[in-house]
């Protein structure tokens, strides 16, 4: 879901 | 998590712990930009909001508190503590000409129309030349301390490392994100210069000293 983007790097 | 994004995140951090050991040491932040440590201080606010709304991991929670907190403890030392020592004349970069274009390209180049995506999108287009400032002020005046050198190079090195990190997960998980890499690579190349100063000079014992 590119919608609820998680961005998981710092 | 692989070798070269621990890397990087451990390079990140050895960088803000030179700065803040810098300026408590020497009880002084002379030859620091604080214009470049209020961008970041930006860059951090804007990228870690999904604190709130996201749980990835406890080490990705901690060390986003890290940063957070280290870049207003930086700005306190500098704009409070030790004030008298910064560096007025000098830091004279004009960070409104990087905040609203980065601004601006986020609102145009993301990955969806959302305003915590468009805030991660700006973070990481001004995390890409909020070195700027801080390398006009070593320009400006000719030299750079040697730990004040340390310090860039550790914090350069973090996104290097992370393009090898990306190029990493491209291969291992088919994972990327263009806007990332795209603005780490420019991140990476803005430090070069600095690079090629610190391991012919620093690196053999001399002081950062640009060529008159």
């Amino acid at each position: 879901n590119r919608d609820q983007q998680q961005h998981d790097e710092l | 998590m692989n070798i070269f994004r621990l890397a990087g995140d451990l390079s990140h951090l050895l960088a803000i712990i030179l700065l803040l050991i810098k300026i408590w040491k020497t009880r002084s932040c002379a030859g620091i930009s604080g214009k470049s440590q209020i961008l970041f201080a930006v860059v951090y606010v804007s990228r870690y909001l999904d604190l709130v709304t996201t749980f990835i991991s406890l080490y990705n929670t901690l060390m986003k508190l890290v940063f957070i907190t280290s870049s207003f403890a930086t700005l306190y030392l500098m704009y409070v503590k030790f004030k008298a020592t910064y560096d007025h004349n000098h830091d004279s970069f004009r960070i409104e000409f990087l905040l609203l274009p980065c601004f601006v390209l986020a609102l145009l180049i993301n990955a969806s129309f959302t305003p915590l995506e468009v805030l991660w999108t700006f973070s990481i287009y001004l995390e890409a030349v909020a070195i700027l400032p801080q390398l006009f002020l070593v320009s400006k005046t000719g030299e750079a301390e040697s730990i004040t050198s340390h310090y860039l190079f550790a914090l350069g090195s973090y996104r290097a490392l992370y393009l090898l990190n990306w190029i990493y997960r491209y291969y291992a998980e088919g994972h990327y994100d263009l806007i990332a890499i795209f603005a780490g690579a420019i991140q990476t190349i803005l430090y070069c210069d600095f690079f090629y100063l610190y391991i012919t000079k620093v690196l053999k014992g001399k002081k950062l000293q640009l060529p008159a």
